[in-house]
């Protein structure tokens, strides 16, 4: 039972870091789509706009899940490779890119937050099967709550 | 720190360069989704999540005016409780508990608190809708609707009876690590009196992170059932740590 608790923890860890690099990740492809999108239309968008779409739209409520916690392990080698990325592709020099240089940030966060995606995926598929067999140890009584507290 | 993010701090810091400003806020407003993203999972339907996010937004800028990189610390580290304290301040702001269920939750943790006096142990529901003069079913009701939201780890839910986040300090001190613990463990002490449903509840939920409808199918109960004992199990937190 430890064991079990303890492998999904050290899941669950890494599930955070994962999770928290993959929506710097969207935050910084929706970002850079609204400066694209700014230079192809010519239109004026405020840097406000700018920030509006870093952040994105309004989250939903109502979840199902237990609150998470936003301790974020800010020096985790996830965000320093994803830290790294961006300025290989010049992130914060959007500005100075030409339409090409703008795809290629583009396409390259893209393909970044769809590897953390999938992990994210594969890594909630192995927690929530552990999950189920912790339920099921708690239903035949195989565990109790008393160890916990 | 990447060479251009480096080059920014200076400029912002030394010169005040308001245009190294921006390029900080945008570089960091994803850090406002993340949070927004975490405390509004946590928020029950209805409430106008748009307004967080300015909030959110607030905070970030906050955080950028007061850090100082020579301290040593990553940037995310200490913005990130300052926009999630951002977003409970304008959460406590738009007032989004309704007052119904604020009074509702008060009258319960009254009549907890009577009847646990009276009669030295946790009262049944009976009990409690009795001195409420409203049947079982009705409390159960009320403890549906009173099933706040959950924007932290339980320490701040109960204490408070309301979501709050300890104030950011500029340099988390032991003090402030020290009295969080202290809560901890009283909290603990609390928790293992509870009733046995509403201890197996809490301690599935915030020690084993399980759903609402993972610990539902380990007491054979339906997820809206598990609701109802957690709130209750937060009220009676609620009357014994403020008793
Ligand atoms: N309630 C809830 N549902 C979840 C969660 N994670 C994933 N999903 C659901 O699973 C779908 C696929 O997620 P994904 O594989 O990560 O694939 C995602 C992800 O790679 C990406 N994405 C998600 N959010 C953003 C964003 O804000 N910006 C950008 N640029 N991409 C995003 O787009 C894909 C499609 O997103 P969706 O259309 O939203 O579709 C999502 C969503 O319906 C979660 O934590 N909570
Ligand atoms: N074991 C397990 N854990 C899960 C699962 N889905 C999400 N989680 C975890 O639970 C947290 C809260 O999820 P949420 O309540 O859906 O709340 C989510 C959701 O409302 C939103 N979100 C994130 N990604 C997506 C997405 O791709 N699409 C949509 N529509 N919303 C998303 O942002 C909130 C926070 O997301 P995160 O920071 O990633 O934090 C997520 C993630 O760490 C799952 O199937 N199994």
């Amino acid at each position: 039972l430890d064991q079990l608790r303890a492998e999904r923890d050290r899941l669950r860890h890494e599930e955070d870091a994962v999770s928290f690099v993959r929506r710097l990740a969207q935050g910084r492809i929706d970002l850079v789509e609204a400066v694209r999108h700014r230079k192809s239309s010519g239109e004026s968008t405020s840097v406000a706009d700018i920030i509006r779409s870093g952040v994105g739209p309004a989250p939903s409520t109502g979840s199902a899940r237990p609150p998470r916690d936003t301790d974020v392990a800010a020096d985790h080698p996830l965000v320093t490779e994803f830290d790294q990325l961006c300025d290989r592709l010049g992130f914060d020099e959007m500005s100075e890119l030409d339409v090409p240089g703008l795809d290629r940030l583009h396409d390259g966060l893209v393909a970044f937050e769809a590897v953390q995606s999938s992990r994210r995926r594969d890594l909630f598929e192995r927690i929530d099967a552990l999950t189920a067999e912790l339920v099921r140890r708690y239903r035949d009584g195989d565990a109790s709550v008393d160890s916990l507290l | 720190d990447t060479p251009a993010i480096h080059r920014a701090w200076q400029r912002w810091v030394d010169d005040k360069d308001s245009a190294s400003r921006e390029v900080l806020i945008v570089h960091y407003s994803p850090l406002v989704k993340f949070v927004a993203g975490r405390v509004a999972a946590g928020l029950p339907a209805g409430v106008d999540t748009g307004e967080l996010i300015g909030t959110g937004i607030f905070g970030l800028m906050d955080a950028v005016d007061r850090f100082d990189p020579s301290r040593g610390f990553k940037f995310e580290t200490f913005a990130v409780p300052r926009i999630k304290g951002a977003i409970l301040d304008g959460l406590r702001a738009i007032d989004w508990v309704p007052r119904t269920v604020r009074q509702r939750s008060r009258q319960i943790e009254q009549a907890v608190s009577e009847l646990g006096n009276e009669l030295k142990r946790a009262p049944s529901d009976e009990e409690i809708a009795g001195r409420l003069g409203i049947s079982e079913d009705e409390l159960h009701d009320w403890l549906s609707a009173v099933a706040v939201a959950n924007v932290g780890p339980l320490d701040h839910l109960v204490t408070d009876g309301e979501p709050r986040q300890l104030p950011p300090s500029t340099d988390a001190g032991p003090d402030r690590v020290l009295e969080d613990r202290e809560v901890r463990s009283v909290m603990r002490a609390e928790i293992r009196q509870l009733p046995d449903r509403e201890r197996t509840v809490v301690a599935l939920y915030y020690d084993e992170g399980m759903t609402l409808a993972e610990i539902g199918s380990v007491l054979g109960v339906t997820e809206s059932r598990v609701s109802q004992i957690h709130s209750k199990a937060v009220i009676m937190l609620r009357s014994r740590l403020t008793a």
